[in-house]
């Protein structure tokens, strides 16, 4: 994968934010919460999510992780209510 | 396979479902095919029955729709989310809404209606996600020719784990008709592979047995002579070098040694170095002549060292890109007397990998003594 530009980053990291507050109940409540304690709460859904997906669990958007978030899929949630 | 935390499905078997409005990518015809053809997925391996209705509400409603729909999950335009369902319910639960910015289709170009709503159905009854990616409910989509689709046995175990199995009633065994060996009608295989100088073909539950060029072919069921293998499988192949076949349904593969098939299957086909976003192989084949494996998938092929045991890093290629004159799709193969033979449909091509180019065309069946 080329390396990214800090452009790319943001955006993948946007896309990731949106993928999982809809399928693996990221609660990002609109309060700005301390970068801190959100980025460890993302860190913990991407594990959960390459988890499901039997992906390398490593908490970070390597490019697999992002390749299986942008195939199209099922609107349901992949875990909880 | 798993199922809605506190929610054991439908508490009635008799099931209603009313289609409010049609997509303009299709003909209504073939919605209404699509959608009965999606619930039938279930009906075939349960009590449920679905009957439908048209002027009043139903168990399971079912909308195209886009963007901002009524329901607190806005749809998000092509593709990302194609469709949700909701879990047995009064109200909205049991309804299915299918994203209006997408291209349906009943066949493979854009999404297929019928694979998307045999998967949303399986939410309405009462199923969640499941993690094994040659379920029917795992998350994401991937094309399979629909008249090749057989519900796969996650998704019966979950189904069945809440409504039960359909009884089947008994029917007096009729006896067999002796007829032409069906194998002489324009027949599409679903794996062909060597063993051991013979030559088989797989084909639903059974497989032609060539066991040399003058003999009759035998049919036998798969079961019979490996009864840990599954039916329906997908693709084949023989590595001499290891005097192994390796099997392929869904992501997984067996590996047969003769009549035994090892203790340690089935196997991942993510462990040969496939990426997550592969769901199934459509056909295989190992070249003795390169000491390579072709893997194909969709338009594409992986190539693999058998020796190295690593796909090749100058694969995934199109399939028309490797293998000028053989079509962009394979879903089976095999080799024999150092010439490739890919099938698709009811077609043969005799490749040559030296000359990189087709030097036969034939009938797919064209091996069984017709």
């Amino acid at each position: 994968f080329p390396a990214e530009t800090p452009q790319d980053s943001e955006e993948n990291a946007k896309f990731a934010e949106e993928y999982l507050k809809n399928y693996y109940n990221l609660k990002t409540d609109g309060v700005r919460q301390g970068r801190k304690k959100s980025g460890s709460q993302i860190s913990e859904k991407i594990r959960q999510m390459q988890d499901f997906f039997g992906l390398e669990v490593t908490g970070r958007l390597d490019s697999d992780t992002m390749e299986m978030m942008h195939q199209p899929r099922c609107g349901f949630v992949d875990v909880g209510e | 396979y798993s199922i809605f935390p506190g929610n054991s499905g439908w508490r009635k078997s008799e099931l209603t479902y009313r289609i409010v409005n049609y997509t303009p990518d299709m003909a209504a015809a073939e919605v209404d095919a699509a959608i009965q053809r999606a619930f039938q997925v279930w009906s075939d391996v349960t009590p449920l029955t679905f009957t439908r209705i048209y002027n009043s509400v139903a168990d399971i409603e079912i909308s195209f729709a886009a963007q901002v729909h009524n329901d607190f999950y806005p749809f998000d335009g092509p593709h990302g989310t194609l469709a949700h369902a909701f879990a047995p319910n009064n109200g909205i639960g049991g309804d299915a809404h299918f994203d209006e910015d997408e291209t349906w289709t009943s066949g493979s170009r854009g999404y297929n209606l019928f694979l998307v709503a045999a998967h949303e159905f399986g939410h309405s009854l009462g199923l969640f996600h499941s993690s094994d990616p040659s379920a029917l409910m795992y998350p994401t989509y991937h094309f399979i020719e629909p008249s090749e689709f057989h519900l796969p046995d996650d998704d019966v175990r979950g189904i069945q784990s809440l409504y039960g199995a359909r009884e089947v009633p008994e029917v007096p065994m009729v006896p067999e008709q002796p007829s032409t060996p069906s194998s002489c009608q324009p027949i599409t295989f679903d794996a062909v592979t060597t063993l051991r100088g013979e030559i088989l073909f797989f084909t639903n539950k059974t497989f032609w047995r060539q066991i040399s060029q003058e003999s009759q072919a035998e049919h036998h069921l798969i079961k019979t002579f490996w009864d840990a293998l599954p039916n329906h499988i997908q693709a084949a192949y023989e590595y001499q070098d290891k005097d192994q076949v390796l099997v392929f349904k869904g992501a997984k593969y067996w590996v047969i040694n003769g009549y035994e098939v090892t203790k340690d299957s089935p196997k991942s086909i993510y462990d040969l170095g496939f990426p997550r976003t592969v769901r199934r192989v459509d056909a295989a084949v190992h070249d003795e002549n390169t000491g390579k494996t072709y893997f194909f998938v969709g338009d594409k092929f992986w190539s693999f060292d058998e020796k190295k045991q690593a796909m090749d890093s100058v694969t995934p290629k199109k399939i028309i890109d490797g293998l000028p004159g053989v079509g962009s799709k394979v879903h089976a193969a095999f080799q024999k007397n150092g010439l490739l033979y890919f099938f698709d449909g009811h077609r043969q091509y005799e490749f040559n990998a030296a000359k990189k180019r087709v030097t036969r065309v034939l009938k797919s069946n064209s091996w069984l003594k017709c």
